[in-house]
């Protein structure tokens, strides 16, 4: 489905550059359920705002079905995001203005065919919420509408930065189950960063970091 | 040190009222180091908040030193906040104008005795990111920068909300020696919210929370 062939990231500080990724290639096949794992800084945001099209590599090809993204013009590159990506941020990047309901739907009018934002939001927990803004929800409440935005859109390519980060483990269990249904119903395919042991253990392959390089790529023995 | 009584929290949306903290009590003692859990959305942010001095309670009072802050006047309230409480917020709160150094710097200036803003954020293995602005700095790397900023204070009273959140595990155990540290050298009383097992183990003493209730408040078997 991807293919990043010799991806680099350098931000040019003045008299220092940080090599956010250095020479990183990976191939990632549809309907995979991938974990990346690796220290703090090492470079999975980065990795995964490159494979989301959120982010240009310095240097490097990324190819989507075939097609080289890393050429391709702003205009393009958004509605790859819009129509094939579903992200969840680390930060959540929620629209403060709008509710929990009114952020899902947002993101589900981007697509010809999304699950419905009430449907989503109580799949993760929050159909007592769903008129709360996110200033009127707590850290892990506004992780999981950021969640629910990004499956509403049921989108092939389901990205989630640390999407179980603010969740105490019960309520992450929850949403891993969630994923790992999502994956085997729809067939997404599925990157997710996550210092969670539980997620890495249901993953098909896991991809470990390390200052911009990637030392582990191997299989899970577990089915 | 700190002495809760019969604590409510509630919000009113219109035709339903959220009850984020039902009527809690809790004695805090100096020196301890407590760990607070609970599932998402359980009052663990309402009630720090409220200790910290960055919310009022609906009902109830609180009592640091004997004094009734709860009946305050926001000046008074801010500078509670000021010299005793040191807060490592759930989504950072940083200065986005600011390098990480500048950060600590504003937060040490606040009081008469700070740490050395260089030195803390070393302790928290930034050495090599502190003239970086946030929006330069990974997720973990922002959250590290709020834990300098607090505990470059030296405050009496140390808050963090999930510091630990954003933070692969050895990372997070680096922090938590750290804390342990500040706990035993400077006999700081520390209130650590967190759904990460290995600092509720290292803690004096666990309270959980369920549903904006203390269901569980108990001391820690381990030294
Ligand atoms: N301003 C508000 N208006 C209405 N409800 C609110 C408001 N702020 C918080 N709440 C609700 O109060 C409850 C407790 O929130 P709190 O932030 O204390 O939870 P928490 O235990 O810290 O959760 P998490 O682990 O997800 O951070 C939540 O259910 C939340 O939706
Ligand atoms: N705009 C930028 N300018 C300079 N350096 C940057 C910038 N953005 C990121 N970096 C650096 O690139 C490195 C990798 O960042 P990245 O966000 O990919 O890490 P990460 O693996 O996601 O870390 P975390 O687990 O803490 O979220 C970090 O050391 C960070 O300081
Ligand atoms: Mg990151
Ligand atoms: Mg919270």
């Amino acid at each position: 489905l991807l293919s990043l062939e010799n991806i680099c990231k350098t931000y040019d500080m003045g008299e220092v550059k940080v090599e956010a990724l250095k020479d990183t290639s990976l191939d990632i096949y549809r309907g995979e359920l991938i974990v990346i794992l690796g220290p703090s800084g090492s470079g999975k945001t980065t990795l995964l705002n490159i494979v989301g099209g959120m982010d240009r590599p310095t240097a490097g090809k990324v190819f989507y079905q075939g097609k080289n993204i890393t050429e391709f013009r702003d205009r393009e590159l958004t509605l790859y995001r819009r129509r094939e990506v579903g992200f969840i941020f680390q930060l959540y990047n929620l629209m403060s203005s709008l509710t929990a309901r009114e952020n899902v739907e947002l993101a589900a009018e981007l697509v010809k065919k999304p699950l419905p934002a009430d449907q989503m939001l109580a799949s993760v927990g929050l159909e007592d919420r769903m008129d709360h803004f996110p200033s009127q929800l707590s850290g892990g409440e506004q992780q999981r509408v950021a969640i629910a935005r990004a499956v509403a859109k049921n989108p092939g390519l389901l990205l989630g930065d640390e999407p179980t980060g603010a969740l105490d483990y019960e309520t992450g269990i929850q949403i891993l189950a969630l994923l790992r249904e999502i994956n085997t119903s729809y067939g997404t395919t599925i990157i997710i960063i996550t210092h969670n042991i539980a997620i890495a253990e249901m993953a098909d392959r896991v991809v470990r970091l390390r200052s911009g390089e990637i030392v582990e790529d191997r299989e899970n023995s577990k089915p």
